[in-house]
């Protein structure tokens, strides 16, 4: 059978800053070939195929749905695995192997962490679920 | 056959879809 694929809406032009990135431009529709949990969905767009971040997107039908999950404020314990240093005012700045518990995990590949008494931002594919 | 996705952290939502979220 073949397979139906979604198709989404680009809502804001991206320009490619990698190799296996694409170029698209607002109101291009692209359909979702894989959607990672570190925000970075593949998709194809006519001939074009590459990685296209998820928050330049929404979906077809029903653009006003929320597909995130429910923020979960009791907290699920990750690692980090890699440092990020805050770029904006609502991030959290985080070395290696710090734990943190994860409030919200979002789409566009960036969740919501909770160190202490900060929370921010935080980009989750420099994170790893604790115990694993 | 698909390509491993990019090493570094996508870009932040485009101000559009901040509007959006607020």
């Amino acid at each position: 059978a073949p397979i139906i694929l979604d198709t989404y809406r680009v809502i804001a032009d991206f320009e490619k800053t990698s190799k296996h990135e694409i170029t698209l431009h607002t109101d291009d529709l692209v359909e979702i070939v894989e959607k990672n949990e570190n925000g970075w969905w593949f998709c194809q767009c006519e001939s074009k195929r590459g990685w296209i971040p998820a928050s330049y997107l929404e979906p077809l039908d029903g653009p006003d749905e929320v597909e995130d999950a429910d923020p979960n404020y009791e907290g699920e314990e990750y690692i980090t695995i890699q440092a990020y240093k805050a770029e904006q005012e609502d991030e959290i700045s985080l070395v290696v192997g710090e734990t943190v518990e994860v409030i919200h995990k979002l789409l566009d590949g960036w969740w919501v962490v909770r160190k202490g008494d900060e929370n921010g931002y935080f980009p989750s594919m420099f994170l790893s679920k604790a115990g694993k | 056959s698909i390509k491993n996705p990019p090493q570094n952290p996508p870009p932040r939502p485009p101000p559009e879809m901040r509007r959006k979220q607020a």
